[in-house]
This record gives structure tokens, C-alpha cells and sequence, in this order.
């Protein structure tokens, strides 16, 4: 009845049987925390993000640092070889990570990045489509609609503008990126989900 | 389970991350 936290923003899968749940949870939290930090710090330099009010800007952290870390992680996840990098630099395979209870969640994620890492997009790119992802007007608890909505409209013409601009003949890029967003949620609510049997457990 | 950031103690971590840039602005 071993337990297995196969979250890659773990430093391992493993976790110590005679720790506690709450020693279990503080460890891995310690293990993610650094990487929220970068999220914030990036919403900060998005130019009009410290413009928002303080619990748009807030509400916007919480609904989206789940699928900016899956944007930012990608490449953690290798298709070629089916392994996972977790934080603390170890490789895992699926079929290692299946035995620990990996479910569906697990290969959707392995599917997003292979498309995502398959645009060959820039940084500059990935960053802007980064920021497009955080900034959206549509999550829960936004007071302010109309300026996160013209915000997420700014954003999204400048990503248009750079990836016209870098990519003159692949014009599809911008309508991948854009479908994107709705896989993104999918994965998020699927995570959710498996926090909540996390917690239960 | 419809928060599940601050079930994680994501808002916690998000808020103070965030404090001394609110705080600049407020100076």
C-alpha cells in the first residue's frame, strides 16, 4: 500500500511510508513552491498585469499557475523516450509511473507537450503565449471583466503580430496556439480532480 | 473541490509573492 505522488513538480514519486500526510503534503509543497514564485514574477513583468486590481490579479494566479507550469514544463516530459523529468532531476518512465497509479491525466499531458513542443516556438513566443494563457477574462472570481478582457485582447494581438511576423508561411500556428487554451483547461480539470482524490486519500 | 488553489496553499504562496509589488504601488 505504498503511496506515490507522481506530480513532476515533486522531487521524487516516492514518498516516505512513515511520514505523515501532512509531512507528505509540506514536502511537496516545498518542492513546488519556487516555481509558483516564477509564475508570479512573470504575471508581474506581463506589461498591464499590475494594473489589474489586486484580487483580479490574485484570481488570476490561482485559476492559471496550474496551466502555466504546464506550458513552462513541457519539456520535462519526454516523448521520444516516454519519461518524465521530476524536479529532482531523476527521469521516470510511463509505464514505471503507471505502476505508481498514473491514470489518463498522465498521457494527456504527454500528448499537450509533444504538440506544443512540435510548434518549435520561440521563447519570446512561448512567453507571450504564456502570458495569453494567464491572462484570461473567463476565470472564476474576476471583479473586473472589462480590464482583464482588454487586457487578454491586447495579448492575444501582439502573439498574432510575432508569430505572423516569425512564421509568414505557417499561418496555422496562431489558430493552434489559440486551441491550445481549451486543452489546457481540460488538463487543469482533470488535475483538480486528482488533487481531490489526493486529498480523500 | 472548486478551489483548488487555495486548498493547495497556492493563494497563500500567490499573495506573498505579490505583496511587495502591491506594496511598491501603494508607496
Amino acid at each position: 500500500n505504498r503511496m506515490h505522488l507522481v506530480c513532476p513538480m515533486n522531487t521524487s514519486p516516492h514518498v516516505d511510508p512513515h511520514k505523515s500526510g501532512h509531512e507528505v503534503w509540506e514536502e511537496f509543497s516545498h518542492s513546488f513552491t519556487p516555481a509558483v514564485r516564477e509564475v508570479v514574477e512573470f504575471a508581474k513583468k506581463i506589461p498591464g498585469f499590475r494594473d489589474l486590481s489586486q484580487p483580479d490579479q490574485v484570481s488570476l494566479l490561482k485559476a492559471g499557475t496550474f496551466e502555466v507550469l504546464v506550458v513552462r514544463f513541457a519539456s520535462l516530459f519526454d516523448v521520444k523516450d516516454r519519461t518524465i523529468t521530476f524536479l529532482g532531476g531523476k527521469k521516470y518512465s510511463v509505464d514505471t509511473l503507471r505502476a505508481m497509479g498514473a491514470g489518463d491525466l498522465l498521457n494527456s499531458m504527454f500528448d499537450f507537450s509533444e504538440k506544443l513542443i512540435n510548434l518549435g516556438l520561440s521563447e519570446e513566443e512561448m512567453s507571450l503565449f504564456t502570458a495569453v494563457v494567464l491572462v484570461s477574462a473567463d476565470r472564476s472570481g474576476i471583479e473586473n471583466v472589462n480590464s482583464v478582457e482588454a487586457l487578454q485582447e491586447t495579448l492575444i494581438r501582439a502573439l498574432r503580430s510575432l508569430i505572423t511576423k516569425n512564421h509568414p508561411n505557417e499561418s496555422a500556428i496562431f489558430t493552434k496556439l489559440l486551441l491550445k487554451l481549451p486543452d489546457l483547461r481540460s488538463l487543469n480539470n482533470m488535475h483538480s480532480e486528482q488533487l481531490l482524490a489526493f486529498k480523500v486519500h | 473541490f472548486s478551489d483548488p488553489a487555495s486548498n493547495l496553499g497556492l493563494e497563500d504562496i500567490i499573495r506573498k509573492a505579490l505583496m511587495g509589488n502591491l506594496e511598491e504601488r501603494q508607496e
